[in-house]
């Protein structure tokens, strides 16, 4: 069988260097777990759709992602999430955009392909539908985690310090670190 | 950001991302991983795709789409498309990143211009998963 699914929790400066031997195991356990939960769908004869949702699920579910439980911080202190699906069979597709209550915004994306006309759902109208598809709902401060709020303040305070100092430049230091882009 | 393609037993493909955006992010700023054919594309004559990284020039470089059209246009590999559109396009016009993609014969290609991602796949049960480059 040709069955294969591939993952990605994210790209950035991630290195040895930045890296703890007990947050890398950690990293490797999570995607291993995610491989083997979307594997398992496909080998039982699951449909791809199904087994790249299921797989999202465990990253989402995971604080180690910037994705659902473990999503960055805007500005404004509020977890904001984004997700899409499309099949390849139909060529149908499905998003949500800045959703906050959806506790797994990638079941929105496909709900908004299956059970919509429409692509893309954003904000409290993406939410709205997703509780008539009986979607799981949850209060914002699931999302919330600590390491993800003080990337937050850490980013705040450096712009302070930048304007403080050198209102002209920026630094792009780490700018594309997974979870550590700012806005 | 985290994503997922697969190839079912059927021979059919499908793609999905899901993210939290970027920190700090204002005006309601959305990325590429909702923007089919930047963050996200599968069709299954080419190949599916999820991406990561800096959204704004995976929406400005249609990344996914591009990647399905070298493929289709140019008959183009999956692992050839995806590396032309990550390491040699995005990167002429500064954008950082990667993409997971995956052919109709169950092919993967995982490049990324950054120092790393968070990666894996899994075929004849054997898992693979790497961070570093």
């Amino acid at each position: 069988s040709k069955i294969t699914l591939a993952i990605h929790g994210g790209a950035g400066t991630i290195t040895r260097e930045n890296m703890t031997p007990e947050k890398e195991k950690a990293y490797r356990e999570k995607l291993n777990e995610a491989l083997q939960v979307g594997y398992d769908v496909l080998k039982k004869g699951g449909t791809s759709m199904d087994a790249v949702e299921a797989t999202i699920h465990v990253m989402e579910n995971s604080p180690l992602f910037n994705a659902g439980k473990g999503a960055v911080f805007t500005n404004e202190g509020k977890n904001e999430m984004d997700a899409a699906m499309m099949d390849g069979e139909t060529l149908q597709a499905g998003a949500v955009a800045s959703v906050t209550t959806i506790k797994n915004p990638i079941s929105a994306a496909r709900a908004v392909m299956e059970k919509s006309p429409h692509v893309m759902m954003i904000g409290d109208g993406a939410e709205a539908f997703a509780k008539t598809q009986g979607i799981e709902l949850v209060d914002p401060s699931y999302f919330h985690t600590e390491t993800r709020y003080n990337q937050l303040q850490q980013i705040i305070d450096k712009e302070k310090t930048q304007l403080d100092h050198d209102g002209g430049s920026s630094s792009n230091e780490n700018i594309f670190t997974e979870g550590n882009k700012f806005g | 950001t985290v994503g997922c393609v697969a190839l079912d037993a059927y021979g059919n493909l499908a793609a999905g991302t899901s993210t939290g955006g970027m920190t700090n992010k204002r005006f309601g700023r959305v990325g590429d991983a909702p923007i089919i054919g930047a963050g996200t594309y599968a069709d299954n004559n080419t190949c599916a795709v999820s991406a990561t990284g800096h959204g704004e020039y995976f929406i400005r470089n249609v990344v996914a789409y591009d990647i399905a059209a070298l493929m289709k246009y140019k008959n183009l590999s999956v692992k050839k498309a995806a590396e032309e559109v990550v390491m040699k396009k995005l990167v002429d016009r500064g954008g950082e990143g990667g993409v997971i993609a995956l052919d109709k014969n169950g092919n993967v290609a995982m490049p990324f211009n950054s120092a790393g991602m968070y990666r894996g796949y899994i075929k004849n049960g054997k898992p693979v998963v790497a961070i570093y480059r």
